[in-house]
């Protein structure tokens, strides 16, 4: 998938979020209260990202609880504009390399 | 072996960077040092806000290891005793300084900036630095406010300076100590710009007159991007001038001539930025410290200058976890020089459009959290081990490997390594 996958070397980055839609504190939870966590996987080809549910208690990710997913090819969509995690081949993919 | 170290790291710089291919900046003293060093172009932080990629980058650890997301628990107590990188440089014989922001302040790093386990003395804060958000900025009809943009007249400022200029001040004070003194050293040098407030000497607004500024190349909200992934910019709606414009919650948009007038902002203080890292190096050449002193120049994150409708950091979006990241490693990204020979002229932004070209430049995508073990490799230091799966117990090991086998000693380029010749 645009080079996004072939051994490439990838970075890893990674966001807290108290909730699925944008409230006051989106930008900076507290720990108690983020309850999603976004992992994102990069390489030069793509960014790959999945939101996930996060317990702050013991600080756990629940990968089989994936609230929303973000796919971006490089060398068709520089800025990240588009979206193609829905494509599903992508998302189911994506889901079991992650 | 026995190089010293300066470390400097700037708050929320994103590569908006002449050496990193930006034509609209001037940032002609950071160029220079590209072009004696070896420069990653995609190069990413752990995490998108301060503290949490700060602590991460300083022990070598990830965010789900420091247990850090937020600014409100010290790693030593809440996660793991873990050895950070100054740390280990002060066991292996140097002194380690730290001025302006280098731990973010507060409970993160116990309101000490780790000292003394990181630091041989006192970690140094510029006394200007509480009224960074208190109301300075000059409105049009005279009055004062805490405005986002705010290009000031610095006679009119708290003890008519700022606090990345007593930043520089000082850290030229402590190298001057430093060339009696035979002992190896680590400097850490914290500057505050760009984050904001946008706060910088109005004379820089010279540089970049408003009909030069556009727009980013993408300021709508990204029609499939989920709204989780969206941060909605809290922090600098809370700005006066911000405020004044009453945009709606989370989506906005601000008006177009108010973006422009944030990026140009932006842009000026990465401006007053580099004139304070060209004065600082060029003070490394004044004592006589360039030949034998690596020089490292990164940043905490990135900053999102209106791009997918999204201003600040606080995301997962390139444009918020890349950074800058260049290392100047003597003899091998650039030669010696004769005695008494310049390597880092201070280059005035306002004369100088440097137009240099990194010496090595290495597309490979790198992290912050791999700058630990990088950095003790090339000062000649045993490199820590990798860090087990599970690492909280463990108070020396990092989660990401060095990556100077990414510099070719020989040409002094950044060269990829060859599929499968790992060495």
């Amino acid at each position: 998938t645009g080079g996004c996958v072939n051994g490439e070397p990838v970075a890893l980055s990674q966001y807290p979020r108290p909730a699925d839609t944008p409230q006051w504190n989106s930008d900076k939870p507290k720990l108690k209260d983020i309850r999603i966590m976004g992992y994102s996987m990069r390489t030069v080809g793509c960014r790959y990202t999945v939101w996930v549910g996060f317990n702050p208690n013991n600080f756990s990710a629940n990968f089989e609880d994936v609230h929303a997913g973000e796919l971006y090819v490089v060398e068709t969509d520089p800025n990240q504009d588009y979206n193609i995690y829905n494509n599903t081949a992508h998302g189911v993919l994506f889901q079991k390399l992650f | 072996d026995g190089m010293n170290v300066l470390f400097i790291v700037v708050d929320d710089l994103r590569p908006v960077l002449g050496c990193y291919g930006d034509r609209l900046v001037r940032s002609p003293n950071i160029d220079q040092l590209a072009s004696r060093s070896a420069v990653f172009s995609s190069a990413y932080a752990q995490q998108a806000i301060c503290a949490p990629s700060r602590v991460s980058f300083l022990t070598g650890r990830r965010p789900d290891t420091t247990r850090l997301y937020d600014f409100y628990s010290y790693w030593r107590v809440h996660a793991g005793n873990y050895s950070t990188m100054p740390q280990y440089f002060k066991e292996n014989g140097y002194v380690t300084m730290s001025v302006g922001k280098v731990f973010h302040p507060g409970v993160s790093s116990n309101y000490s900036d780790d000292y003394p386990y990181s630091w041989s003395i006192p970690p140094f804060h510029p006394s200007t630095e509480k009224y960074e958000n208190d109301k300075t900025c000059r409105g049009k009809d005279g009055k004062l406010y805490a405005n986002l943009v705010c290009p000031v007249d610095v006679t009119e400022m708290p003890s008519s300076t700022l606090p990345d200029i007593q930043s520089t001040e000082e850290a030229i004070r402590l190298l001057n100590g430093m060339k009696t003194n035979k002992q190896k050293f680590f400097l850490a040098v914290g500057y505050h710009k760009p984050h904001i407030p946008l706060r910088y000497p109005q004379e820089f607004l010279k540089l970049y007159p408003l009909e030069n500024i556009t727009l980013a190349p993408d300021p709508w909200v990204p029609a499939r991007l989920p709204a989780v992934a969206y941060n909605p910019w809290t922090d600098i709606r809370q700005r006066d001038d911000v405020k004044a414009l009453n945009v709606s919650f989370p989506y906005g948009p601000l008006p177009g001539d108010f973006q422009r007038q944030i990026r140009q902002s932006y842009y000026a203080a990465v401006s007053y930025l580099d004139m304070q890292v060209g004065l600082l190096l060029n003070a490394l050449d004044d004592v006589g410290l360039s030949n034998n002193t690596i020089v490292v120049f990164t940043a905490d994150h990135g900053w999102s200058l209106g791009e997918h409708g999204e201003w600040a950091k606080y995301s997962n979006f390139d444009v918020a976890t890349r950074v800058p990241l260049m290392f100047y490693v003597p003899g091998m990204t650039a030669s010696s020089v004769r005695q008494g020979e310049r390597l880092f002229p201070y280059l005035d932004p306002f004369s100088h459009n440097s137009g240099l070209v990194p010496q090595g430049k290495s597309e490979r995508v790198v992290e912050l959290v791999s700058l630990f073990p990088t950095l003790a490799e090339l000062a000649g230091l045993p490199v820590p081990p990798l860090c087990p799966k599970a690492s909280l117990h463990v108070a020396l090991c990092t989660e990401g490997t060095s990556i100077v086998r990414y510099f070719n000693a020989s040409r002094g380029k950044v060269e990829e390594e060859k599929d499968g010749c790992e060495d």
